[in-house]
């Protein structure tokens, strides 16, 4: 099972023409290739089947498969776009590419906003940042009273909740992440600039000419 | 404390998806 090159073409469910991937997201078509040798380590971790289920996602992000996170779940969540538990290839590169140095910040605070929505309601709510900290808190170990874990939801909602609302919606979220631009610092993966450098075999599966 | 809960959010390592992209070889 799992992805396997067949006459030159790559045999794997969910797999998509790198030429075609490559014209719906900044990666060049070297790149989609470069990162079909990552998603292959991922994808083949625990079930060698060519696709990242929750737990081999964990997996590669903590090298832990037994850590339960929020975080990683909601993000492996709006990976999974078809909503099948499971992430393909073309999921993979659609989902990356948002985090490309060279992707439109309109594109990465879109995507940052739907992170934050745990619910998808369309609004980031009060009691979806509070259960976000208290993971975070639960994560590190780290103890705040719970007095200032509302001041500093006040504080926030203050800030990012313009219309006083109770909620914060999409052009909200646009206004505030730009007068907060280190929030998105975690839309960026400098690593992407490099796949080809860090995946260097790629080439030797390439199935085209020029990239 | 002068952060907001964004910025401390974002400090979690589930949303840090540099892991990815190291120990794969």
């Amino acid at each position: 099972m799992g992805c396997v090159p067949s006459k030159g073409r790559r045999q794997c469910p969910g797999y998509e023409d790198p030429v075609f991937l490559a014209s719906q997201t900044t990666f060049s078509v070297s790149e989609v290739e470069a990162l079909f040798e990552l998603f292959k380590s991922i994808s083949s971790s625990v079930i060698d089947d060519g696709l990242i289920n929750k737990e081999e996602f964990v997996l590669a992000l903590f090298k832990n498969r037994k850590k339960e996170n929020l975080f990683a779940s909601r993000i492996f969540d709006l990976f999974d776009v078809k909503h099948k538990g499971v992430i393909d290839f073309g999921d993979f590169v659609r989902a990356l590419h948002i985090f490309h140095p060279n992707t439109s910040l309109e594109d990465k605070i879109n995507f940052s906003f739907r992170l934050y929505d745990l619910d998808n309601t369309g609004f980031i709510e009060r009691q979806e940042v509070k259960q976000m900290l208290l993971a975070l808190l639960g994560e590190s170990e780290m103890k705040l009273a719970d007095e200032t874990i509302e001041a500093i939801l006040d504080k926030t909602f203050l800030e990012a909740d313009t219309n006083q609302d109770g909620k914060i919606d999409l052009s909200e979220w646009q206004y505030f992440v730009s007068k907060n631009p280190s929030l998105l610092r975690i839309m960026t993966l400098p690593y992407l600039r490099d796949i080809t450098t860090a995946f260097p075999s790629f080439v030797f599966y390439s199935e085209v000419d020029e990239a | 404390l002068n952060l907001n809960a964004f910025d401390i959010i974002s400090l979690s390592s589930g949303f840090d998806l540099s892991g990815l992209f190291e120990e794969t070889d």
